[in-house]
């Protein structure tokens, strides 16, 4: 997955994301993609979460997956989640569960209650920061004020070593793949490298909706993994989504 | 990370989307919060039914190519399901409701839905 918000000249924030799942669950060698990636790409739906009749938040799911990795609060925040791992990974969290201590929370499950319950980035934060998980995790958030927004790295128990835009020293967008920011990505699937030389190329005068989609359709970010891209304006309150291919030759991951 | 055909220079242009890596848009589906939690997805799923069963379909085939003997469907169809009452208030009903709406077994439709933890191991 790369996530990414990013704050233009004017401070207005897009949040925007590539979804990649289904890594070694099956490779079809005749179309040369991976089996569940496909079949995931025929379950995703938009979701307008509404209560008394007024949308609370909407969503990019797939059908029949109850927690969320992709929300928008209407002019209040935005969110993704990216998987991060762990040797102190889920498998413990859930050994855990099983054996009755239930004090973790399992992660779309926060996610979801947080979209459905914060009113606001900070109150997001907070709660995306503070609760105990059983997996590791990656949150990208994004307010709705300038130089509102986050990589909250997180591991079971705690949030590391939190990234914040910082337009003022010229950091005026937060980029997040699947690898602790502080280290290298691993080499053989640096997915961070091509995005941030297409996020910098592009520049802060020329960033909006359009030139985000341009990166995240970018080979390597783009990749047969990837599922959908989405797309998310916190001030218009928008959030538009699209399946994505990667035609041959394509990266696998 | 730079292995030309794998990778490439920043395209442009791209928006609206479109051409070979535009698979497609994403239809629009409404959950009401004031529903009863079993109720809320009922919609979403009688239209993606299809898609979903196909999906679990080849995650038990994946299932069955580690362990041939079923086992680990088994443990999946038998033992998930009395997970459910201890997964948080309205997720429990909301996966039960999908699994009622859809007709998988629970135990997968809460493997579906726990995945992300169980997929670290």
């Amino acid at each position: 997955c790369t996530s990414l918000v990013a704050e233009d000249v004017n401070g207005n924030l897009i949040h925007a994301r590539n979804l990649d799942f289904g890594l070694f669950m099956g490779w079809d060698m005749q179309n040369r993609s991976w089996v569940i990636t496909e079949k995931l790409k025929s379950m995703v739906v938009n979701i307008d979460f509404r209560r008394n009749n007024h949308t609370v938040f909407k969503s990019t799911n797939f059908a029949g997956y109850v927690g969320m990795l992709t929300g928008i609060r209407p002019h209040t925040f935005t969110l993704t989640m990216n998987e991060r791992f762990s040797l102190d990974g889920g498998y413990i969290g859930i050994l855990e569960w099983i054996l009755g201590k239930r004090d973790g929370m399992w992660m779309s499950f926060l996610t979801r209650s947080v979209l459905e319950n914060a009113t606001s980035y900070e109150d997001a934060k907070a709660l995306l920061s503070d609760t105990k998980l059983l997996a590791p995790a990656y949150f990208i958030l994004g307010g709705n004020r300038t130089g509102q927004a986050c990589i909250i790295t997180r591991s079971r128990k705690h949030s590391i070593s939190p990234l914040e835009l910082d337009v003022k020293n010229g950091r005026w967008y937060v980029l997040e793949t699947n690898y602790d920011h502080w280290k290298e990505p691993l080499f053989l699937d640096d997915r961070r490298t091509p995005a941030m030389r297409c996020m910098n190329q592009t520049t802060q005068a020329n960033i909006s909706i359009k030139t985000v989609y341009d990166v995240l359709s970018t080979k390597p970010v783009l990749n047969k993994l990837t599922t959908y891209t989405t797309l998310m304006e916190v001030s218009k309150g928008s959030l538009e989504s699209f399946i994505r291919d990667c035609p041959n030759p394509c990266m696998p991951w | 990370q730079y292995v030309p055909p794998y990778t490439e220079d920043c395209r442009n242009g791209m928006y609206p989307p479109n051409g070979p890596t535009f698979k497609g848009d994403v239809p629009w589906y409404t959950v009401d919060l004031d529903l009863p939690p079993s109720k809320r997805w009922t919609d979403v799923i009688t239209n993606k039914k299809n898609e979903m069963v196909s999906m679990i379909q080849a995650i038990r085939d994946l299932a069955d190519a580690f362990v041939p003997s079923g086992k680990l469907i088994d443990l999946v169809d038998k033992d998930l399901p009395l997970m459910v009452p201890t997964l948080p208030y309205p997720f429990n009903e909301e996966i039960r409701g999908i699994a009622s709406a859809s007709g998988v077994p629970l135990g997968e439709v809460v493997l579906f839905n726990i995945f992300y933890e169980v997929f670290t191991v």
